[in-house]
């Protein structure tokens, strides 16, 4: 699994 | 995108738009924590520091600089505006109990060694305890007034929320942001306490809930 980047969430 | 995270953004807004709206309605500030509104504007303003360098979508965009926007001014109205209805003597929770944990667990802990990664760090888990300093206000004053209480359950919900988007995220997405998902569910710990008097009390059409 991965860590988002960039960062899409709020 | 999915339903769990739109819910939850919705919630968000819907929490930080009925503080704004009762702020600026009573003319009051009474029984809110400036602390915990400066700390939120001080979590939006690292988090969404990428807002002119990365494009993810217009609703990205857009909620950014909505919250940033309604948060910097809620705490206008509280330190500027109504300044003299904010009630300091009862907000007084030392946030450099906060700060300087979460400062260090942010170098420590993070994606990557850049100063964007380790303020988003930083705003992450920053959001877990900055509900702190009003949680510890409703409880020295033993008592919040039932629209703060819907405040307080909406800000509550929207990271339970985000839970569950992780969740469906993991399962559908393969995607896993562990710093987001360990600082969300403490987040969302915190207010355990908080859910139960909600429901036991106030939506039992209680006035205001006083603690017990």
């Amino acid at each position: 699994p991965s860590q988002n980047s960039p960062h899409d969430e709020l | 995108m999915n339903v769990f995270r739109l819910a939850g953004d919705v919630s968000h807004l819907v929490a930080i738009i009925i503080l704004l709206v009762k702020i600026w309605r009573s003319k009051s500030c009474a029984g809110i924590s400036g602390k915990s509104q400066v700390l939120f504007a001080l979590v939006f303003t690292t988090r969404y520091l990428d807002l002119f360098t990365v494009f993810i979508s217009a609703y990205n965009t857009i909620m950014k600089v909505v919250f940033l926007a309604m948060s910097y001014a809620t705490v206008y109205l509280i330190y500027m505006r109504f300044r003299n209805m904010y009630d300091s003597e009862n907000d007084t929770f030392r946030v450099e109990f906060l700060l300087v944990p979460v400062i260090g667990l942010s170098f420590l802990e993070n994606y990557a060694f850049t100063p964007l990664e380790i303020l988003w760090t930083f705003s992450i888990f920053l959001e877990a305890v900055a509900i702190m300093p009003q949680l510890f206000m409703i409880t020295k004053t033993g008592e919040a007034e039932s629209i703060t209480t819907h405040y307080l359950f909406f800000l509550g919900l929207y990271r339970a929320l985000y839970i569950a988007n992780w969740v469906w995220r993991y399962h559908t997405e393969e995607f896993f942001d562990q710093i987001a998902v360990v600082s969300g569910v403490v987040q969302t710990i915190f207010y355990c306490d908080f859910f139960y008097l909600y429901v036991t009390r106030v939506l039992r059409g209680k006035a205001k809930m006083i603690l017990p």
